[in-house]
């Protein structure tokens, strides 16, 4: 009977684990699925407009995004190599990553809301391995796993 | 006889989720290596860029900065504090060891 | 150069994962609601 115990306690650590491990899958398909939408889509904009945009008008990939208000008032310093920057921000501020940024383009096609339309879950599929577009289907079907949940 | 069945199916579940736990390890280190090849091909990387719009279009109504670093390049918010005129302070300090840091103001106005 | 705050949140480009950053909108907010 303790053994018994021992035992469930082990399973229920190791479906925990399972479950952490999973979402942290589910984030990797988004961010390749997210990447290689866009490759796609600016391969394909290129194209038709027959030239690059300008190399000043686009980010390069990767990057980190700092976004705040337009009334907040932003003090830089910078060093002389530039090799370090000081920011003073007199208002709230939010940092995201290039994926995160990638997936309010839409980039991801909503599977990480859950919501993502028949054929774009068709396009979706394409850009991950065979093995794992079950993983696909069921972001789309509404099985996201939120790591939130599971981090200390 | 109820006890040892039951520990029986146990044994037998915690190998099921073992050999699933195993399969979820190999293709996360499969999907990683995928996403590293992926975003330092060439041909890839030359298309992996966003567009000014694109931003605004996320961001609407924001002050927004971009910052282009190269890897290990270190990010320190400090936890805010109250300033000397009564209003808080937010920090945002950047340090690169190997390169300068690009930092974009992209602000639709 | 500044030195190190002792209470901070540090992020790694290409090092740290993404919810370093998701921590530190938190502790941004969580200050703003105090």
């Amino acid at each position: 009977a303790q053994e018994c115990q021992n035992l469930e306690l082990e399973k229920q650590r190791r479906i925990e684990r399972i479950k952490q491990k999973r979402a942290q899958l589910q984030e990797l398909i988004l961010q390749q699925i997210a990447f290689k939408n866009l490759v796609q889509r600016n391969q394909q904009t290129e194209e038709e407009r027959k030239s690059p945009p300008p190399r000043s008008s686009v980010i390069q990939l990767p990057f980190i995004l700092l976004n705040t208000s337009v009334r907040t008032v932003i003090d830089c310093s910078i060093s002389s190599d530039k090799c370090e920057y000081l920011f003073n921000f007199d208002n709230t501020f939010e940092i995201h990553d290039d994926i995160e940024v990638l997936k309010r383009m839409g980039m991801s096609f909503g599977l990480e809301y859950g919501k993502c339309t028949p054929e774009n879950l068709k396009t979706a599929k394409s850009l991950v391995p065979k093995s794992l577009e079950s993983y696909v289907t069921g972001m789309a079907d509404g099985q996201i796993l939120n790591q939130e949940q599971f981090t200390c | 006889k109820e006890v040892l069945d039951h520990l029986q199916r146990l044994k037998a579940q915690i190998e099921d989720l073992e050999i699933k736990e195993k399969e979820l390890d190999q293709q996360k280190c499969w999907l990683q290596q995928s996403i590293k090849n992926i975003s330092e091909d060439p041909t890839n990387s030359r298309f992996a860029y966003i567009t000014h719009e694109d931003l605004c279009n996320c961001f609407s109504g924001d002050t927004l900065l971009t910052v282009l670093a190269p890897s290990g390049t270190q990010l320190e918010v400090p936890v805010p504090e109250m300033g000397q005129n009564g209003q808080k302070k937010y920090q945002v300090n950047l340090r690169s060891q190997s390169g300068p840091i690009q930092v974009l103001l992209i602000n639709k106005e | 150069s500044c030195p190190s705050p002792a209470s901070a949140i540090t992020y790694k480009f290409n090092g740290s994962p993404s919810k370093n950053l998701q921590a530190i909108n938190s502790m941004i907010k969580q200050g703003e609601r105090m």
